[in-house]
């Protein structure tokens, strides 16, 4: 299987950490070899699974300014199958000091491109920005997968979060291709988000996944306690939710 | 009066822009002089008053840009005794070329000073990071709003914040002030929300508003209709919140 996949929005607080830990869980659960990775300096993936992001080293940060060090040298345990590139908060700093390096853009690609072997899937949780650290997650990619609220603030920003994403492909990695788009934090009964939802449907058709994620106290309750929400409370509806998006992501890229 | 207050909040989606529109428009309808100034180059402000931040020209882009302007060369109409500060796409790469300034932090703050007396608020908007554009906001301000959506992965982003404050207000801001925290979003029937307000309020004691923003469909729907909530539907949970809000500030900062 082999697959990088970026879960990338620039909008914030759309369900991006949410997502990566519960299909990182879910594909683990499935049999898949997972490995989830931490690229925001704030380190709510990191914290999800337990580790402290002022303490954790080595982290992303050592991965992406010291070139000799490979995704395998910083990995953490996650849970059966599946394991953690934890961030620090000094990821940050990292950013700025990336600026003058030549291959600044590829340092990730370079450090997982060394085990992929070892996992059936590597994806990658970005801060809500297009900063060099997300761009980093765009290159070393095969694969991106949107979540996205649905209302009307985090709607408007897909099409240039798209463009970006173009350009990327068209000047530095040919081989990313768009997932999906995942309809996040769907409250069950507003017109406004139905309404949202329809919209996204009509504009992205086949390229919006058939898996709509709820809105469910469960998901904001599950990282206080350490656990995707798969396990924590495996009957909930976001937990059922996230289990059939595993299902999909793993039929689309069979 | 004459005060500037910063809303800003590093983890994304807790209500910055929401709050940033809804103050401003509830403390003109008080018969205060108000100006909103956005600093997110995705424009979620300036697309609430109607404005497309791929097309306005000048915006806070040209402000940072261009020292020979002031803030009020740049404002556009937001309501009555309401003004807007528009965004453009461009201010991300527009926070590149400021890096190399030597006044890269204080060009917002000098950009207000010539217009200040015009005004009794200037309330501005940031984007979900630390970076120079926020820095900008915080070197221009008197005062800090920082919303938190009421759970734990937005709580956990409040220390770090006030670490990086603390750190502008002694290296550079000796007037920024926490004017207070703001509970936002929060859901009526959720105990686990229940629980993070209870923390937030033994935290931060008479820091945090007695005005809690309640999760309210019609804040979501307003800005498609370019208006902010307390116009929209003023007889809502939302704008009745937002209003007792304006009173708070107004009192403490009277
Ligand atoms: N389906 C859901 N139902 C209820 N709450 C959710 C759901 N998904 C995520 N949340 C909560 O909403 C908040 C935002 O989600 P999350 O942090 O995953 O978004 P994000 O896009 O990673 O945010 P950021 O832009 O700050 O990185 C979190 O507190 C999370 O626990
Ligand atoms: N009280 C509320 N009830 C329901 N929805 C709300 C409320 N406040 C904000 N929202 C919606 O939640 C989303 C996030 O709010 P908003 O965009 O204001 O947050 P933000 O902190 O500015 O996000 P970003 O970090 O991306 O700038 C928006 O779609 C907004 O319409
Ligand atoms: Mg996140
Ligand atoms: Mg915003």
């Amino acid at each position: 299987m082999r697959r990088v996949i970026a879960v990338a929005n620039q909008k914030g607080g759309v369900g991006k950490t949410t997502t990566v830990m519960n299909l990182g869980a879910a594909l683990a659960a499935m049999g898949y070899r997972v490995v989830v990775v931490d690229l925001d300096s704030q380190g709510a993936l990191t914290a999800s699974f337990g580790y402290n992001p002022y303490q954790v080293n080595p982290s992303t940060t050592e991965l992406l300014l010291q070139p000799e060090l490979s995704l395998g040298n910083i990995l953490r345990g996650g849970g059966e199958r599946l394991d953690v590139a934890p961030a620090s908060a000094e990821l940050l700093s990292a950013e700025y000091r990336l600026l003058k390096q030549p291959d600044r853009t590829h340092r990730l690609k370079n450090a997982i491109s060394a085990v992929q072997d070892d996992f059936d899937f590597v994806i990658i949780d970005t801060p809500p920005n297009l900063g060099l650290l997300t761009v980093n997650a765009l290159v070393a990619a095969g694969e991106l997968l949107i979540p996205v609220k649905t209302d009307y603030l985090a709607m408007r920003g897909v099409r240039p979060l798209l463009e970006s994403v173009w350009l990327i492909r068209d000047k530095i990695n040919p081989k990313l291709d768009l997932l999906g788009v995942l309809p996040t934090m769907h409250p069950p009964d507003s017109p406004h988000a139905a309404a949202v939802l329809e919209e996204l449907r009509s504009v992205f058709k086949n390229r919006l996944f058939s898996t709509t994620i709820p809105m469910d106290e469960a998901a904001a309750v599950a990282p206080v306690t350490r656990q995707a929400v798969i396990d924590f409370k495996p009957d909930s509806l976001v937990a059922a939710a996230y289990r059939r998006l595993a299902e999909e992501v793993s039929d689309a890229l069979r």
